[in-house]
């Protein structure tokens, strides 16, 4: 199975909205 | 043109500073504007900013972080396939032959942000790694009956707390640990005993227990269920334990949905000497700079976050790559695995392309996992190339400058992605 590891994820910020059936991505959140 | 599709920087600037520098504007402003949720800041547990590396020593090698990761991802594998073959717990019970496969969990070394939170009454704070990729909280607990390894606070005591409760067998959630650690929960004088093994050999085993958990000075929350460790070993850092925010109903983030409907989320710092945050439920202002994508399950292992990659951009060439190559591996997003994996046909593409692009620069030697390093020291600025990921539903998410290399010294400058060794994987 593919991995999307926490380098890749860094400074995004990056939102589980699992009521929701989503992933989110915004961009230099930190 | 050039601009647009690379990242130019120097060089100074990929090396991590020695300093903490405390958290930046942006992420004071985003503190503030969750007012309504818990935002809890983020650390990375080897760097200038953590309290428990005041031991140089203690700090791993990059090849030591490398080689725990790929642990990890042998033992995310291990999980997924496992639950392939997987009987039903009733299987299990009937056949009490069958040797139960020691749940290879998730492996806790190389996960390397932690969180600060407060547990019991009077509250005592605990450095805890969050995990996306596994679902028991657990910490170290005195008398530490077997053994505890070196932590850098104080262990918790439940005998000192006004508010811990022990799990008794015969209680519902007792049994609910079989999901969640992959082992049937044990039984010490009527109490639960939960016990978690990680693929590293790393594994806590203790009393399963109730407790008033401090997120924040003003969203606490009684009757929290986490593991009390009274046999730890393992290759945890000086953290005080896990903070697990799977799928599975033991987790924090499903614990904790009544308040903040399963909604969380978290923005890693891009170096060990900056802080980020984790923050739960969903703020006010959340910006709406959020993009989204399918949260989707991965059929072998319902605890892990499945996104749908569906190509990937280097600079401005999107790679020759077929969907189908994602789509028959699946993909996790996981906060504790710190190297990207990919099928290896998409690696191999992502090898070449950014190869071609950095012809200009000499290559050096490989370290550990990583193949694609580049001497960087006899320049002062270096120019590398964009890259994206493109998910189902058309969200095109460009990585950040720091997400796309792994930075061993100067002269060690590698490529962060690796490939699985076989597309099905």
């Amino acid at each position: 199975i593919g991995i999307f590891g926490n380098v890749q994820q860094k400074r995004l910020q990056v939102v589980y909205d699992i009521a929701g059936g989503q992933i989110g991505f915004a961009p230099a959140a930190c | 043109e050039e601009r647009e599709h690379a990242h130019t920087v120097e060089v100074n600037s990929l090396l991590p500073a020695t300093t903490c520098s405390s958290s930046s504007s942006s992420t004071k402003g985003h503190m503030s504007e969750h007012a309504s949720s818990s935002v809890l800041k983020v650390i990375h547990k080897h760097g200038p900013c953590s309290r428990l590396n005041k031991h140089k020593s203690k700090t791993p090698t990059h090849a030591q972080i490398l080689q725990q990761d790929q642990t990890r991802v042998n033992s995310i594998h291990s999980r997924v396939n496992s639950k392939k073959q997987t009987k039903s717990v009733d299987d299990l019970r009937q056949s009490a032959a069958t040797t139960i496969p020691a749940q290879s969990g998730s492996v806790v070394g190389s996960g390397n942000y932690i969180v600060n939170v407060g547990l019991g009454s009077p509250k005592k704070q605990l450095s805890l790694i969050f995990d996306t990729g596994s679902d028991l909280t657990w910490t170290q607990c005195r008398p530490c009956i077997i053994s505890c390894y070196k932590q850098k606070e104080p262990i918790f005591d439940p005998s000192f707390s006004a508010s811990y409760t022990n799990v008794s067998c015969t209680s519902a959630t007792c049994s609910q640990l079989t999901s969640a650690t992959g082992n049937t929960p044990g039984c010490d004088t009527s109490t639960c005993i939960y016990d978690i093994q990680y693929g590293d050999q790393s594994f806590s085993i203790g009393y399963f227990g109730k407790e008033k958990l401090s997120l924040t000075n003003t969203d606490v929350f009684d009757g929290f269920l986490f593991g009390c460790g009274q046999n730890n070993q393992g290759l945890f850092g000086g953290s005080a334990g896990l903070l697990g925010l799977g799928r599975n109903p033991i987790s924090l983030v499903e614990q904790l949905a009544q308040k903040y409907n399963r909604f969380f989320s978290y923005c890693l710092p891009s170096t060990s000497s900056s802080i980020g945050y984790l923050s739960f439920g969903k703020s006010d202002g959340s910006s709406n700079a959020v993009k989204f994508t399918t949260l989707s399950t991965v059929s072998q292992g319902d605890s892990f976050y499945g996104i749908n990659v569906v190509g990937i951009n280097v600079g401005e060439t999107k790679l020759p790559i077929s969907a189908s190559v994602f789509s028959s591996s699946g993909t996790i997003i996981d906060s504790g695995t710190v190297i990207t994996r990919l099928p290896p046909t998409a690696y191999s593409a992502l090898k070449a392309a950014f190869r071609q692009a950095m012809k200009s620069y000499p290559l050096t030697e490989a370290v550990s996992i990583l193949d694609t390093c580049y001497d960087f020291s006899s320049f002062k600025t270096v120019s590398y190339p964009k890259i994206s990921f493109v998910f189902d539903n058309g969200l095109t998410q460009d990585l950040d400058a720091t997400g796309i290399l792994y930075v061993v010294s100067a002269d060690q400058v590698c490529l962060a992605f690796a490939g699985n060794e076989d597309d099905s994987y």
